[in-house]
């Protein structure tokens, strides 16, 4: 059976506002190493993958791996009645027709208890490769939403490009065109507010705004977000969360024809 | 002009 105790609702709640978009039913896959997820949006192009490691939880309990078939906009619907600051607890019996939600106040003076029907969903799981690459830009997570839909207004598309003097978002569109630069800043008493750059490689890339606009629902999860590139492969976006968790998302490039 | 490619192309079954 699982049993997995979150001190603060809030995560689960986050992490379904970020995803829901992108996917709409999916397993959630719970092993004695955590609960996982891995989806791909209907056209293929985004896909997304999520980890809470047991840590994350206490206490964590999960005798054998149970895939959780949920659909996100039901489960979204059960989580508007738990406070953020609310425990929660997660409950599946090894074979589960449902999953069974806890919410507890601080004060444990309210005790609210919901089942979540599950369903049968067949999912593919991809291969990702491990990537070493050419580039990881660190940045606030805000900066980056702020970035993607400041440029969503004036095209579909954006190009990002790293080299040595920093990196660029550009977007070129019917009303004109825009550019970003960043460049490395350290602020010590400020971690949050960083921006890191590193490269091996020049990298420039171009990827559709809409998915951006997307991953940028998962801000709220961490204060940084991480950008991975290469040339010519799906571009990661990292947010990490406390005890190794993260929540990643893979974006595929466009290419000009 | 650009094409969107999709993930299919570069991450593969396990």
């Amino acid at each position: 059976m699982l049993e997995a105790r979150l001190e603060q609702a809030a995560l689960l709640k986050k992490v379904v506002d970020a995803i829901k978009e992108l996917v709409q039913e999916c397993n959630f896959d719970c092993n004695d190493s955590g609960i996982g997820l891995q989806a791909m949006d209907n056209s293929h192009v985004a896909l997304v993958s999520m980890f809470l490691k047991s840590e994350s939880f206490s206490p964590f309990r999960c005798d054998r791996n149970i895939a959780l078939g949920i659909n996100l906009n039901a489960l979204q619907k059960v989580l508007r009645a738990a406070q953020n600051e609310d425990i929660l607890t997660l409950k599946a019996e090894d074979a589960p027709d449902v999953v069974n939600l806890v919410f507890e106040n601080a004060t444990a003076d309210r005790i609210s208890e919901y089942d979540l029907k599950l369903m049968d969903i067949d999912q593919e799981h991809l291969g990702i490769p491990d990537t070493d690459y050419a580039a990881q830009i660190s940045m606030p997570s805000s900066e980056f939403q702020r970035i993607t839909r400041d440029l969503s207004a004036i095209s579909e598309s954006v190009t990002i490009e790293c080299n040595k003097e920093g990196v660029s978002f550009a977007c070129e569109g019917d009303i004109g065109k825009g550019n970003i630069k960043l460049r490395q800043y350290t602020n010590v008493d400020k971690p949050a507010e960083n921006v890191e750059v590193n490269m091996t490689e020049p990298v420039a890339l171009t990827f559709a705004l809409k998915y951006l606009g997307n991953f940028c629902k998962a801000s709220g999860l961490s204060e940084q977000v991480r950008l991975c590139l290469s040339n010519e492969v799906p571009l990661m976006v990292e947010y990490a969360l406390a005890n190794n968790s993260y929540i990643r998302f893979y974006l595929a490039p466009k290419i000009g024809d | 002009k650009s094409r969107q490619q999709t993930l299919g192309k570069f991450f593969g079954k396990p």
